[in-house]
Formats: structure tokens, C-alpha cells, sequence
């Protein structure tokens, strides 16, 4: 099965 | 006082259409330097980041930094008024809530004037790293395009993979798989119809097809696209804004789980 990531995954909140 | 012109209106037009199918409201945050714009999409998989200068402005006025909701849809709809050819101002007071576009014909005997709400949007910056990525591939854009729109056809996700070889763009569907190859071609003629492949280690990321495809409502901005890939980051897909900036689209990979 293939998840689709998010941007919150990777870049955090300034 | 906020007063932006910008002699080419066609191009404020191209950008909005440009991020208008990805994000439905967000914030332009403008300030000495310029004009910028961080929005995710609606499901949180996609990034749009846009900066335009305030040296590529024909006149750029900022007393104090502020940051304007503007519902894109809307903002598109007005540029639409404009004419291809039509300088462009946007107006704003430090206190007001309203934004007003003011668009002028080339040989000055039209002037319309819009003036829209801001709307009070509640929006978190993202810290985007810097970042050096395995694989940075330099292409047509309409080419780039033209892929998506082809591999859409078969399927919904595209495996993108970066080798010496070249880069391979993959899918699979109901009705069969597709692939399309895409090697180095810095031999023709003029720059911007090359292929450059610059690549520090082989990689290869899933990505959902549709995200892509928004992407590329950005290709009347830029002859060129730069996709940029690392196993553990969001790709990352620029299209530059001459002398002016850039929009950059990020968006995350699928993964085995």
C-alpha cells in the first residue's frame, strides 16, 4: 500500500 | 500606504492562475523586499511559495509590512478585467481592509479602478530548510506539461526516477503502464529547449499525478522548470518569474508503507 505524505511531515510550523 | 505597478498586468494574471486551482484563500505578505505568498493545499499535501521582488516592480511603495487575505479565486476573476497589456497598481492603506487594482490601458485612455475586501485569513508559516538535493532536473516546461498530461491518460500516480541515464517518468493503470524517458540534450540550439540533468545519487519518488498537473498551470510564466528530488524531502518543481522571482511548488511522496 502506497501512503501519501504531507508537507507537515517535513516543514515544521515557524 | 502600499502602492505596487507593475507595467506587465499579464503577468500578475499568469501567477494567479498559476496557484488559483491549488489554494483558495491566502495571505500576500508584502514588505520592503517585496511581495510573497506561502500557502499549503486544502489537504495538506502541496505547497505553493511565491516571491516576487520589489526591484522587478515598475514602482513599489511599502511603509509597513503587512499581510493581505485575498480569496485567489476572486483576485483572478478581477485580473481578468485587465487587459494582457494593461499596467497594473495595487493600492492599499496601512489601516484599511479593502485593496484596490487599478488597471490602465498602454496608451492611458482607459483607467478602471476595483477595489476589494481583505479577508482575515488565519494561516501558519511553514520553515522550509535549505536543502541539497540528489537529483535537479532542468526542462522545457511545456515539456514537463505535456508528461504530466500524457501519464494522466493511464494513471493517477507517477514514479519520477533520476538516473545517469536520464529521467524516467512511470505510471500504471486499469488499462496498461506508460513510461516516458527524458535523457540529457544540452546540444540544441537555444537554452531553454535543453534537458540538464545535474545528479549527486540516483532517486526515485512516487508522486500523485493531479498535484503535478496544477503544477503546470504555471508554464506560461517560464520557458523552463527545474524538479528537484531528494529520497527524504518533498520534491520541489520552480518555475522562475523573470527579473522578478520565483513560484515554487513542493509536495510530498506517496511511500511504501
Amino acid at each position: 500500500t502506497c501512503i501519501q505524505r504531507r508537507i507537515l511531515d517535513y516543514f515544521s510550523r515557524r | 500606504m502600499l502602492e505596487l505597478r507593475l507595467l506587465q498586468g499579464g503577468l500578475l494574471k499568469k501567477v494567479l492562475e498559476a496557484m488559483r486551482e491549488l489554494v483558495t484563500d491566502a495571505n500576500f505578505d508584502c514588505s520592503r523586499s517585496g511581495c510573497s505568498l506561502q500557502a499549503m493545499d486544502s489537504s495538506h499535501v502541496a505547497l505553493v511559495a511565491l516571491l516576487l521582488r520589489s526591484d522587478g516592480f515598475d514602482h513599489f511603495r511599502c511603509d509597513r509590512n503587512r499581510s493581505m487575505g485575498m480569496n485567489l479565486n476572486h483576485v483572478a476573476k478581477l485580473l481578468r478585467c485587465a487587459g494582457n497589456d494593461d499596467i497594473v497598481t495595487l493600492k492599499a492603506d496601512d489601516d484599511g481592509d479593502t485593496v484596490t487594482f487599478m488597471f490602465e490601458s498602454p496608451k492611458q485612455d482607459k483607467i478602471a479602478d476595483f477595489e476589494m475586501k481583505l479577508m482575515d485569513i488565519q494561516s501558519e508559516h511553514l520553515g522550509i530548510p535549505e536543502a541539497e538535493y540528489q537529483a535537479i532536473v532542468k526542462m522545457p516546461s511545456q515539456e514537463f506539461a505535456r508528461i504530466c498530461r500524457d501519464l494522466s491518460t493511464i494513471g493517477d500516480t507517477v514514479v519520477i526516477s533520476v538516473t545517469k541515464e536520464g529521467v524516467k517518468f512511470s505510471t500504471k493503470g486499469d488499462i496498461g503502464s506508460a513510461n516516458i524517458v527524458c535523457r540529457q540534450n544540452t546540444t540544441v540550439d537555444k537554452p531553454e529547449e535543453s534537458t540538464v540533468i545535474e545528479m549527486k545519487d540516483p532517486v526515485s519518488l512516487t508522486f500523485a499525478l493531479r498535484y503535478l498537473i496544477s503544477f503546470t498551470k504555471a508554464t506560461p510564466l517560464s520557458n523552463t522548470v527545474t524538479v528537484s528530488m531528494s529520497s527524504d524531502l518533498p520534491m520541489v518543481v520552480e518555475y522562475k518569474i523573470a527579473d522578478m522571482g520565483y513560484i515554487r511548488y513542493y509536495l510530498a511522496p506517496k511511500i511504501d508503507e
